[in-house]
C-alpha cells in the first residue's frame, strides 16, 4: 500500500501547547474524501511543530487510516489522539497531493 | 451527490 503513496510524510506533533491548533475539512462522502488541513493556528502544538502545512491531506492518525471515515469520525479520532495521556505526541501521516487513493 | 450538511463541515482542534 505504501507504494501508492510515495509522497506521504510522517509528522510527529509534540503536545507542546494546550491545543493542537488545526482545523480540518472533509471526510468520506464529501468532495474532499480525506480530511484536509485548512488552518494552522499560531501558538498551537501543530504550529510549534513546524512541519504541518495548510492544504495537506491527513491519511492516518497514530497509524489509524482515515480512509472511509466521515468528518465527525475522523475529527473524533484526532481529538482523542490529542487528548489521550498515553502519548505526548500525535503522529500524522500526511500528503501534499490531494488524491483520493 | 453527498448530503449538503457534510460539505462545509470544518472542525477546529
Amino acid at each position: 500500500p505504501g507504494l501508492l503513496e510515495p509522497t506521504s510524510t510522517l509528522v510527529r506533533v509534540a503536545k507542546s501547547a494546550s491545543t493542537l491548533g488545526i482545523a480540518i475539512e472533509g471526510g468520506a462522502n464529501t468532495r474532499q474524501p480525506l480530511p484536509r488541513i485548512v488552518t494552522i493556528q499560531r501558538g498551537g502544538s501543530a504550529h510549534n511543530c513546524g512541519q504541518l502545512k495548510v492544504g495537506q491531506i491527513i491519511l492516518e492518525v497514530n497509524g489509524v487510516s482515515l480512509r472511509g471515515r466521515e468528518h465527525r469520525d475522523a475529527a473524533r479520532l484526532i481529538a482523542e489522539a490529542f487528548k489521550t495521556k498515553e502519548r505526548d505526541h500525535v503522529d500524522f501521516l500526511v500528503t501534499d497531493f490531494n488524491v483520493a487513493l | 451527490s453527498p448530503p449538503k450538511e457534510y460539505e462545509d463541515e470544518v472542525t477546529f482542534f
